[in-house]
C-alpha cells in the first residue's frame, strides 16, 4: 500500500 | 490539494530567491555551501525514477527536473563567486565547517534500515528522505555561529520551512481523502519541521516584529 504512494510527492 | 500545491510552490520560491539573488548581487553571504550541496544529492537519489520512465504527471516530472537543475545551478553561481568575489568566497567557507559525513553517513545507514523493498531505487529514495530532514544543518550551524543573517539567508530558510510546514497539512488531507498514510515520508518530514521551528519562532520574533535577526 505505502509502496503505491512512495513516489507520487516532491 | 491546496496544501501540497502551495507547499510545492514556496519550495519553489525557496529556490528562485536564492538564485536570483545570488545572480544579481554576485554574494554569497551566509549561504552554506555543504547544505547546497547536499540538495543536490537529496534531488538527485529522490527523482532516480525520472529514469525508469514511469512519469506519474506531467507537472511532477517537470518539478522534478527544475528541481535538480536548479539546485546545480545553485552550484555553479556559488562556484562563479570563487574567481569574481574570492574574499566573500573564502569567507563563507571559512565559516561553513559543519561535517557532512556525520550526516551523510547516519542517513545511509537509517536508509538500509527504514526502506520500502531493497532496490537500489528505493534505497536512494529513502536516503534522499533522511538526508532531507538534516541537510538545513550545516546552514543553520553557520547562522548559529555568526548570530547574524542576511535577509537572503533569513528569507530562504522561511520559505524552506514553509515549504515543509505546508506537507503536514497535506498528509493529513490525503489521509482522510485517500486513506495515504506513508510513514517514511511523515516521519523525516516531521523531523525535519522540527529542525526547523526553532528557526521559525526567532524569525516570526525578530523579523516579523520588525527587529533585526540574530540567532542566539
Amino acid at each position: 500500500q505505502e509502496e503505491k504512494f512512495a513516489h507520487d510527492e516532491l | 490539494n491546496i496544501f501540497r500545491i502551495l507547499g510545492d510552490l514556496s519550495h519553489l520560491a525557496s529556490i528562485v530567491i536564492l538564485l536570483r539573488t545570488v545572480q544579481k548581487t554576485r554574494q554569497v553571504d551566509g549561504i552554506s555551501l555543504k547544505t547546497q550541496l547536499l540538495y543536490v544529492l537529496v534531488f538527485c537519489t529522490r527523482y532516480l525514477d525520472l529514469l525508469t520512465f514511469r512519469w506519474k504527471s506531467v507537472y511532477n516530472t517537470l518539478m522534478k527536473m527544475v528541481f535538480i537543475g536548479a539546485s546545480v545551478r545553485v552550484i555553479q553561481l556559488i562556484q562563479e563567486c570563487k574567481t569574481r568575489n574570492a574574499v566573500a568566497y573564502k569567507d563563507m567557507m571559512a565559516r561553513d565547517t559543519f561535517q557532512i559525513k556525520y550526516l551523510v553517513g547516519p542517513c545511509a545507514i537509517l536508509a538500509l534500515v527504514f526502506n520500502y523493498k531493497f532496490t537500489v531505487l528505493e534505497l536512494c529514495w529513502s536516503f534522499s528522505l533522511w538526508l532531507e530532514s538534516v541537510a538545513i544543518l550545516p546552514q543553520l550551524f553557520m547562522l548559529s555561529r555568526s548570530g547574524k543573517a542576511g535577509t537572503l539567508t533569513t528569507h530562504y530558510i522561511f520559505a524552506l520551512g514553509l515549504y515543509r510546514a505546508l506537507y503536514i497539512p497535506n498528509w493529513i488531507w490525503r489521509y482522510y481523502t485517500e486513506g495515504r498514510l506513508e510513514k517514511l515520508s511523515v516521519f523525516t518530514g516531521l523531523l525535519q519541521t522540527a529542525l526547523y521551528s526553532d528557526f521559525f519562532y526567532i524569525y516570526y520574533k525578530k523579523v516579523i516584529k520588525g527587529a533585526g535577526f540574530e540567532l542566539p
